[in-house]
Order: structure tokens, then C-alpha cells, then sequence
């Protein structure tokens, strides 16, 4: 395959192979794939290397153009973001990172240690508290979660804290009576005083397909309003998180790039395609 | 499932003796995309799908199972002789006490699993130490301590540094008696030179006799990356892949098992203390075809 309107077969492969290798799957790859061939065919694109991955990563970054990437907050106290995840993924940590940021801005935070069944898991946030100058509620262990939250918030509103951020323990997607427990926890987030304005679904970078599917039933159970993609500072790409953008129409706002405070950006678009297609 | 996807293919293949190489390149390009959907490294998959073309080439069509068929059974064979293979089984160190430790990135589920290994050693009569050389994350021996006291075992642990942690670990083992003793490390990245040599001379500090890499079962393509990098670093013995009790297909089994060429020695199927069991090759093989 060479020649106008052509394109070599071993870019196309080079291409096909960068994308499989970074985790973005076969039917997304094959839909990227398809729409470069259709660009080349009605001659928009020359079957020139360069012009070919150029394209890729527009079309990369329009796939991930998708909803506000900003995080959502409402005038007054009392806003609350919950963090929702597998396990391990770095939700606790993430929320860490965001209190700094959000302290930083000059708004007034609060933790809800909603992870009441992890060894530890309370004190880890505390120590995220502690550092960032965030207020801290748990509560005893064991104690349903739901009922944590519901303080924080109350405790939050009551202290006209901007921001309560709610951790959650780590469940896999497939265990339903977490996943009810779960949906509990979103209710009794978004109750008045409480105004729950993002549900953050943490991702691992490292995650293969079954990321889509995580992201699949965390959104049918608790509406995930936005994406955090952690780890990237590793050699895995992310790539799942196009599929997730494009099949279930949910931004990729935050991207976490190590396990310091500061780690933690929004997500650039185009840098992001560029380091998936290298 | 993968059956039902060839019968389509198939039913053209009238009876021959042999199948055409066209006929088998085009069951095993279905094949391939269902092991890259499996996760399986793209890498090992290529030198998967070339070993099973050889074996097809030169297969008799059998009287009671349809090419496809045939085709499958070969391609489980194949997946369950790569993931199997030489079963590890813990041979305790003459002079006690046995040495253990964990490595691997970032949330993969080492603390815990160097709980549910303690258990599970005590369960077999030993006395097992839990060194708790991860002083990076926040409350990490805290949650040791807490698994630990929670099963009844032992855990060492000072705010020093991880290299100071383990070798005093050992020293502790060796002056009360304790015969296993199980090191968990911090999370590293695989490309993080400063933490790989850290957990390097962890390893030469305290000599162990068995070196797991914890990885995760939803791992995807990066997994080879992960095992080439640490069994470079510390020459693994063993494998362990956490959190198979999710949905993942778990391809990532086959490509650190074909990357570090070392036994998956337990699997963890749930965040209980008594979750961990061994690995069985041929339910992991057809996990992964789906
Ligand atoms: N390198 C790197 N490590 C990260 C990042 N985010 C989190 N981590 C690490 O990942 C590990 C797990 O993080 P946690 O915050 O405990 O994850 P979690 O989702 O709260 O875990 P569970 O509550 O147990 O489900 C920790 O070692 C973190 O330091 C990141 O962006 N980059
Ligand atoms: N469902 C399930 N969860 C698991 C399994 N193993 C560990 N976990 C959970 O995964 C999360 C991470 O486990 P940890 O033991 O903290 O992982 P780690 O590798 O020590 O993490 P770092 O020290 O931060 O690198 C926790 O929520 C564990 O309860 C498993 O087999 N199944
Ligand atoms: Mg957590
Ligand atoms: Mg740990």
C-alpha cells in the first residue's frame, strides 16, 4: 500500500501498534484507525508519516474533548465531591492532592474519611489532613459509612467550609452489595445541606479494558461526573480513558503524575495524545 | 464465547485432512484479538499465536471436534502449559528463618498480601515476622499492624529507613525465633531509578529466599514493562496476582509469567486475611479466552 491515497502499510502498523501497546484497546484503535484510512482515501490527508500521527493526535484529543473539565463548584458551602474507585487506585491519595490545591485556592476544606473497612485507611486521610491544613471527620471503624459522610457534611456546613471531599473505600465494579453500598453513600451525599457536585472515578493508569468496564457500572451506580486517570508518571499510558470518553461521554478532568502533594493537574489533551502515540 | 466466534469462520472448511494455512491465519487473527482484549502483553501475544500456528499446520482434523474446536483445545493447552508448568513449593531454608519479600507498584496489594501470607505461613506451623519496610506512605505499618494484630502475627517495624527496617527485621527474627520472615516494601515505579535501587539493597540487605512481584490482575499492557524491570532488578522467584476476584480477564498472568519465566506462586481473591490460594492454570486459561 503505497502511493497517493495510500497509506504505508507499515505506518498504519507502527500506529495500530503504539495504541494497542498504550492500552487504548482494538475497537478504539480500529475507529481511529478507520477514520485516518477515510481522511487519506477522500485525500484530506497525504499518506505522509508524520501527517498521519499528527492527525491521530487531533483526533486523540477530540475524543477526550468531552463535558467540563473543570471542577464543578457551586457559591456557598457545603459543595461535595466523593471519590469512587477499584481498589488501590489512589483516591485516598488524590484527595489528599485535591485538598491541597483547594486550600491553596483559599477555600476551606473538609475530609470525610468514608472509607470505614480498610486497615488504616482513616488515618492515611488524616495525615493528608494534617498536612494540608483540611479538616478532618471520621468515624469508628466499622461505622457505615454513609453515616461519616453525612457529619462531615453537616459538620462542614455548620463551619461554612467551601468543600467537603469524601473518600470511599475501594470496591471492585462486579461485588454488587458494594455497589449498593455505594449508591447508598452517593444518596445520602447529595442530601441538602450537602450539595454533591462531582463524583470522581478514579483510574488507574495502569488499568487495561477492564478499566471500561469500571467505569461502565461505577456511572450506572453513582453518575461519575468526571475521571481521574492516577499513575501516569509510570510507563503505562491510560489509553483506556479514550473508550471511557467516548462510549459513556465522561471528562477526564484530573490526571494524578506521582505521590506528592502537588502531583496532581488537569488533564492537557494534546500532551496526553502526543505521550500515547509517542 | 470463542467457540461460537470461529463456527462462523468455519463452516466453510469442508472435511480435509489438513487445514489450509489461509484457514488457520484467519481463526488465529480471532484468536489474537481476543487475547489482546484478554490484556495480554501484544508482544507475547505474537510469539504465542506463532507457536500455536506451527502445532495447527501440522494437525489432523479430528473425527469429533470441528477445526474450531480443535484449534481452542490447542490454544488452552498451550495458555494452561505457559501459565503452569513448575508448581513453587516453599522449601523452608535450613538455617531459619526463611526469608520473603514483596515488591511491586504502587496499590497492587502487597501489604495485604504479606498478611494473608503470614496467616497462611502460621497456618502451616511456622512463627512468621511481618517487617513493615514501606516508611513512604502514609500510615503503611499502620495498616501492617492492624492486619497483623488481627490474625495474631508478629510485626516489626521502625521509623528508620526500608534498607535499616529489613536487615533489623531479620536481626529480630533471628533473636526471638521467628522461622518466616515477610518484608513489605512502599510502592515504586518501574522507572524510578532512586526507589529500584532502594528495594535492590533492601534485597541484598536481608538475602531473601523467595522474591514476589504483586501484581495486579487488572493490569494491562505495562505488565511486561513491570516484570521485566523488577525481575531485572531483583530476580524474582515468584509471582502473585491480587484481585482476581474482579472481572479483569487477567491476561496480564500470562505476560509476567512469560516475561520473568517464574511460577505464579498464589493468587489473592479478596481484601479477607483469608483470601489468598493457590493459582490453578487452567481456570486462568479460560478466563482469559473468555
Ligand atoms: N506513582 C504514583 N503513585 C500514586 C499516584 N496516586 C496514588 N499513588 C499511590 O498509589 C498507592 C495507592 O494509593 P491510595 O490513595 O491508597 O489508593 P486508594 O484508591 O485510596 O486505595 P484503597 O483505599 O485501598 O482502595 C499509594 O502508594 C499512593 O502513593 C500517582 O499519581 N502516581
Ligand atoms: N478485592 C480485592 N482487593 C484487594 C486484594 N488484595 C488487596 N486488595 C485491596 O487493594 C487495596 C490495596 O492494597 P494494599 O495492600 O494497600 O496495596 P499495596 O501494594 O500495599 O499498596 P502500596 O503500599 O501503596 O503500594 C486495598 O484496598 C486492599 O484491601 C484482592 O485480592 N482482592
Ligand atoms: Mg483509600
Ligand atoms: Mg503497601
Amino acid at each position: 500500500l503505497r502511493g497517493k491515497g495510500r497509506i504505508d502499510q507499515q505506518v498504519y502498523d507502527q500506529l495500530e501498534e503504539a495504541m494497542i501497546l498504550a492500552d487504548v484497546g482494538i475497537p478504539t484503535t480500529a475507529k481511529l484507525l478507520d477514520s485516518m484510512r477515510n481522511a487519506v482515501k477522500e485525500k484530506k490527508l497525504s499518506g505522509d508519516a508524520s501527517e498521519l500521527a499528527n492527525y491521530l493526535k487531533d483526533e486523540i484529543a477530540a475524543v477526550l474533548d468531552v463535558g467540563d473539565t473543570e471542577l464543578s463548584m457551586e457559591e456557598g458551602p457545603g459543595n461535595v465531591w466523593l471519590l469512587v474507585g477499584v481498589n488501590g487506585v489512589g483516591k485516598t491519595t488524590t484527595i489528599g492532592k485535591l485538598a491541597h490545591s483547594e486550600t491553596r485556592s483559599g477555600k476551606k476544606v473538609v475530609l470525610a474519611a468514608g472509607d470505614t473497612f480498610r486497615a488504616a485507611a482513616a488515618d492515611q486521610l488524616e495525615l493528608w489532613a494534617k498536612k494540608t491544613g483540611a479538616d478532618f471527620i471520621k468515624g469508628a471503624s466499622g461505622a457505615d459509612p454513609s453515616s461519616v459522610i453525612f457529619d462531615a457534611v453537616r459538620h462542614g456546613v455548620a463551619q461554612e467550609a467551601d468543600l467537603i471531599i469524601a473518600d470511599s473505600a475501594g470496591r471492585l465494579h462486579n461485588k454488587a452489595n458494594l455497589m449498593e453500598e455505594l449508591k447508598k453513600v452517593r444518596r445520602v451525599a447529595a442530601r441538602p445541606p450537602g450539595k454533591l457536585t462531582e463524583v470522581l472515578l478514579v483510574i488507574d493508569a495502569t488499568t487495561g479494558q477492564n478499566g471500561l468496564i469500571q467505569a461502565r457500572l461505577f456511572t450506572e451506580a453513582v453518575q461519575v461526573t468526571g475521571i481521574v486517570l492516577t499513575k501516569l508518571d509510570g510507563t503505562a499510558k491510560g489509553g483506556i480513558v479514550l473508550a471511557i470518553a467516548s462510549e459513556l461521554n465522561i471528562p477526564i478532568k484530573l490526571v494524578g503524575v506521582g505521590e506528592g502533594v502537588e502531583d496532581l493537574f488537569p488533564l492537557d489533551r494534546e500532551e496526553f495524545a502526543e505521550t500515547l502515540i509517542g | 464465547n470463542l467457540t461460537d466466534r470461529f463456527e462462523g469462520i468455519v463452516k466453510k472448511i469442508k472435511s480435509k485432512g489438513r487445514l489450509s494455512e489461509e484457514d488457520i491465519d484467519s481463526i488465529l487473527r480471532d484468536i489474537r484479538i481476543a487475547l489482546l482484549e484478554a490484556d495480554v502483553a501484544l508482544s507475547v501475544v505474537q510469539d504465542f499465536i506463532t507457536n500455536v500456528k506451527q502445532r495447527c499446520l501440522s494437525m489432523e482434523l479430528s473425527k469429533s471436534l470441528t477445526p474450531a474446536q480443535q484449534i481452542i483445545k490447542y490454544v488452552n493447552e498451550e495458555l494452561t502449559a505457559i501459565l503452569g508448568g513448575e508448581q513453587l513449593r516453599i522449601s523452608y531454608a535450613p538455617k531459619p528463618p526463611t526469608v520473603i519479600l514483596l515488591a511491586g507498584l504502587q496499590g497492587s496489594g502487597k501489604t495485604t498480601t504479606v498478611a494473608k501470607l503470614g496467616r497462611w505461613f502460621k497456618q502451616q506451623g511456622r512463627h512468621p515476622l511481618l517487617v513493615g519496610a514501606d516508611l513512604a506512605r502514609p500510615a503503611a505499618v499502620e495498616q501492617l499492624r492492624i492486619l497483623g494484630s488481627e490474625a495474631g502475627l508478629a510485626v516489626f517495624s521502625e521509623p528508620t529507613d526500608p534498607v535499616s527496617v529489613a536487615r533489623r527485621g531479620l536481626e529480630e527474627a533471628l533473636r526471638v525465633g521467628r522461622d518466616v520472615v515477610i518484608v513489605d516494601t512502599a510502592g515504586r515505579l518501574s522507572i524510578d531509578q532512586v526507589l529500584m535501587e532502594e528495594v535492590r539493597r533492601v534485597s541484598v540487605a536481608v538475602q531473601p529466599h523467595y522474591t514476589f512481584l504483586v501484581i495486579d490482575a487488572m493490569t494491562g499492557q505495562d505488565a511486561v514493562n513491570t516484570a521485566k524491570a523488577f525481575h531485572e532488578t531483583l530476580e524474582l522467584d515468584g509471582i502473585i496476582l491480587t484481585k482476581v476476584d474482579g472481572d479483569a480477564r487477567g491476561g496480564a498472568a500470562l505476560s509476567v509469567k512469560q516475561v520473568a519465566g517464574k511460577p505464579i506462586a498464589f493468587v489473592t481473591t479478596g481484601e479477607k486475611i483469608n483470601e489468598i490460594e493457590t493459582f490453578y492454570p487452567e481456570r486462568m486459561a479460560s478466563r482469559i479466552l473468555g
